[in-house]
C-alpha cells in the first residue's frame, strides 16, 4: 500500500457516498443516470469475485463488502426508492455499446483463460467506461448539478492516483499491471475535459448542448 | 509480468 493508493480508495469511496447522500438527502436521482451506477455494481461485482477465496488484508476486504454495499444501495434507491424521481427520458445511453465491445475486449485480452481472470478484465474495462451514461445523461441535459459534479470530480480523481500508485510501485516494486493500467489511463483520459470544466467553470458546469 | 490469482488493488 502507497499514498497514492490510499488517497485513490478514499477518493473513491468519497466520491461513491457523496452521490449516495445527495440521492437520500434530496429524496431525488433526477440528474442521475442509473445505468451508470448499475454499471459500477457490475463491475464491483465481477471483480470482487475472490472476496471469500482470497485473503488480502482487512482493509481490502472491508473495501470490497463496502463498495459492493453502496454500489447496490444507490442502485436501489435510484431504481426502487425513488425511481419516481428517475429520469429515464434523459437516461438512454446504449449500454450494450459498452457490454458488447468490453466483453469481446475482456476475451481476447487477459491474462489467463480462466472465468475469474476473464470476469476480472471484463470488470477493469468496463469501469473505464462505465461513467459514459452519466457523462451523455449531463450533455443532454445541459446541466449538471454542483453536487453531481464533486461526484464526478472525486470519481476521476481516484482513477488518476491509481496511475500514480502504478508509477510508485513500477518504481520501488518492479509492479505493473498492464491492463488496469492502460484501462486506467483511458479511463482518466474521459475525464479530462470534465475536470476542465469542472476547475474552470467551479461548480455549476454547463455543457455545450 | 502477467498478473493473475492474487491481487491486491481495488
Amino acid at each position: 500500500m502507497n499514498i497514492f493508493r490510499l488517497a485513490g480508495d478514499v477518493s473513491h469511496l468519497v466520491a461513491i457516498l457523496i452521490l449516495l447522500m445527495k440521492i437520500w438527502r434530496s429524496k431525488s436521482c433526477a440528474g442521475i443516470s442509473g445505468r451508470s451506477q448499475v454499471l459500477f455494481a457490475l463491475v464491483f461485482t465481477t471483480r470482487y469475485l475472490d472476496l471469500f477465496t482470497v485473503y488480502i488484508s482487512a482493509y481490502n476486504t472491508v473495501m470490497k463488502v463496502v463498495f459492493l454495499a453502496l454500489s447496490y444501495a444507490t442502485v436501489y434507491l435510484i431504481y426502487m426508492r425513488f425511481r419516481n424521481s428517475y429520469d429515464s427520458e434523459n437516461d438512454t445511453f446504449r449500454v450494450e455499446f459498452l457490454l458488447i465491445p468490453v466483453i469481446g475486449l475482456s476475451f481476447l485480452e487477459n491474462y489467463a483463460f480462466t472465468p475469474l481472470e476473464i470476469l476480472w478484465t471484463f470488470s477493469i474495462f468496463l469501469e473505464s467506461v462505465a461513467i459514459m451514461p452519466q457523462l451523455f445523461m449531463i450533455t443532454k441535459t445541459g446541466e449538471a448539478e454542483s453536487i453531481t459534479t464533486h461526484y464526478l470530480f472525486f470519481l476521476g480523481l481516484y482513477r488518476a492516483l491509481y496511475i500514480a500508485n502504478w508509477v510508485w510501485r513500477y518504481h520501488t516494486e518492479g509492479f505493473y499491471d498492464q491492463i488496469a493500467i492502460v484501462s486506467g489511463v483511458v479511463q482518466t483520459i474521459f475525464y479530462c475535459d470534465f475536470f476542465y470544466l469542472y476547475v474552470t467553470r467551479g461548480e455549476e458546469i454547463r455543457t455545450p448542448s | 509480468n502477467a498478473v493473475t490469482g492474487r491481487k491486491d488493488e481495488l
